[in-house]
């Protein structure tokens, strides 16, 4: 139920730097909840009500407009410093819902709900006539080549084995038979050069994460054999103090629905 | 403007700006 039944909201100009303020507390606090995906950053302020909330405080209710950045979300960069997914690459947007207190001027988060879907084909073709679709990641191709692209990490690697977290994005290019692939991995308690058996691998209590671009050309009528491309960034071991107000990712990421552009909170 | 005797009625109609600027581009 909307807070304070009965009374009224005062409304607010979306671009008024109290809801801008307002808005990057929400940011900030829902990429510091989001462990799949990549991060988002703040588009555009679609609405704002405020109520007023007994004993004291205000309530911002909020609708804002997300983008995907190219910083997966368990990466440690700054949303700041991470690049907006452009036009050309399919861009997902986010549309959330936000409850934001404000209380003796500090902002709050109460609630925050949010869904991220990807441009549509028709903009993309637009914007770029020849520019890939984003591919389901349940796709064969697609799971083909995270499959071999995190072998070759794996064999080249010479310390932990790394097992998949899950698959962020993916595009098939029909061109030139290649399947380009990002995906998370995480670190486990063996050696990659060692592993017979990966089953029997455990993620490391102090978690770490790692991020993947890949790619997969099927041998073709020009090319004789396949070829496998990656190239993977491993976070630093995020130490995480004990009061620490950041979320921690859950230790087994919950399964994310197979969807187009993962699901975010 | 229907309010309660207590919240003052702004003197005319306030526009309120939203939705707000598009900091990047919109899909």
């Amino acid at each position: 139920a909307p807070p304070n039944l009965g009374l009224s909201y005062r409304a607010l100009d979306c671009d008024d730097p109290e809801s801008e303020q307002a808005a990057l507390v929400a940011m900030d606090y829902l990429n510091k909840n989001l462990f799949r995906g990549y991060k988002h950053t703040l588009n555009q302020i679609d609405k704002v009500k405020v109520w007023p909330r007994r004993p004291m405080g205000e309530v911002f209710e909020m609708e804002i407009d997300t983008l995907e950045t190219t910083c997966h979300a368990l990466d440690p960069t700054p949303v700041a410093n991470c690049s907006v997914r452009s036009m050309a690459e399919h861009a997902v947007e986010g549309d959330c819902d936000f409850h934001v207190l404000k209380q003796d001027g500090q902002f709050t988060v109460l609630f925050a709900k949010c869904d991220s879907s990807p441009d549509s084909a028709e903009d993309l073709r637009k914007v770029c006539p020849d520019c890939p679709l984003l591919a389901p990641v349940n796709n064969t191709k697609v799971v083909r080549a995270v499959e071999a692209a995190l072998t070759a990490f794996n064999t080249q690697s010479n310390g932990s084995y790394f097992q998949l977290v899950e698959v962020s994005r993916a595009q098939l290019v029909y061109l030139t038979h290649t399947t380009y692939v990002e995906f998370a991995i995480a670190a486990t308690d063996c050696v990659a050069k060692e592993v017979t058996d990966p089953a029997k691998c455990n993620l490391l209590a102090e978690k770490q994460y790692g991020f993947c671009k890949g790619s997969l050309t099927e041998k073709g009528p020009l090319n004789g054999n396949e070829k496998v491309a990656v190239t993977c960034t491993v976070f630093p071991i995020q130490p995480q103090p004990d009061n620490s107000p950041v979320a921690t990712p859950p230790a087994k990421l919950p399964e994310a629905p197979v969807v187009l552009g993962p699901l975010l909170l | 403007n229907v309010a309660q005797p207590s919240v003052a009625v702004a003197a005319g109609p306030v526009v309120h700006l939203c939705p707000g600027r598009i900091r990047h581009f919109k899909i």
